[in-house]
């Protein structure tokens, strides 16, 4: 495993401890949408068919494991706990999500890398992960404060795909072999949605004030 | 033959 992967799913880790710290110890999930952690606990449902089918490394099983029960946790929480679904901002989280998921679907159905159940469910996953994040900006649009979790929540986000597409341009390079057309190029569209956010995040950091997306 | 790598990644 190179460095720019390590440094990929470590920041990805990051994303979700930050965001359970959120949840966990603040009671609070305001300015998180419950939408976009959804699409999240299905696209890690549908990658992760293989885990007990292959085995690749204990590394690869214990962050698979990880994401699944982090992803389905979160929604838990945001749906369920007593405390944490009352900060839930339902009002503003109101991009249609239902609504990726079919052209996901149907893509996936057209443009795999074999027609077999396992491989369309893996590009479905690659295909809903790379507009899961889209209710989250919609959100932090709609949201006056933006707290400091919720802001870093998006940016360790999204620096893990930029890290993926170092990753990426990486093992082109040192693979001969490693070719994943799909990966790569919902990993680029995924990584170009956060382009808005990224530039006021800098921004807001540089300048030193609170993080606000222009409406 | 083009060979796909196998899928190690996250």
């Amino acid at each position: 495993m190179n460095a720019f992967r390590l440094a990929g799913d470590m920041t990805h880790l990051l994303s979700v401890v930050v965001l359970l710290l959120k949840i966990h110890t603040i009671k609070s999930c305001a300015g998180i949408s419950l939408k976009t952690q959804e699409l999240y606990a299905l696209v890690f449902a549908a990658r992760y068919l293989d885990l007990f089918i292959h085995f690749i490394s204990l590394y690869n099983t214990v962050m698979k494991l990880v994401f699944l029960a982090s992803s389905f946790s979160i929604v838990w929480y945001m749906r369920r706990h007593k405390i944490v679904r009352r900060t839930y901002d339902k009002d503003h989280d109101t991009f249609r999500h239902h609504f990726l998921v079919l052209p996901c679907l149907a893509l996936a159905l057209l443009i795999n890398e074999r027609f077999t159940f396992r491989e369309v469910m893996w590009a479905f996953s690659i295909y809903l992960e790379a507009v899961a994040i889209l209710p989250q900006l919609v959100l932090l649009q709609r949201t006056r404060n933006i707290d400091n979790l919720t802001g870093q929540y998006v940016f360790f986000l999204g620096a893990y795909r930029v890290l993926y597409i170092l990753n990426w341009i990486y093992r082109y390079f040192t693979e001969p072999h490693f070719v994943h057309w799909i990966s790569w190029v919902a990993g680029i569209v995924q990584t170009l949605l956060y382009a808005d956010f990224f530039y006021y995040y800098i921004m807001s950091w540089k300048n030193n004030v609170k993080l606000e997306l222009p409406a | 033959e083009c060979l796909i790598a196998p899928k190690d990644e996250l």
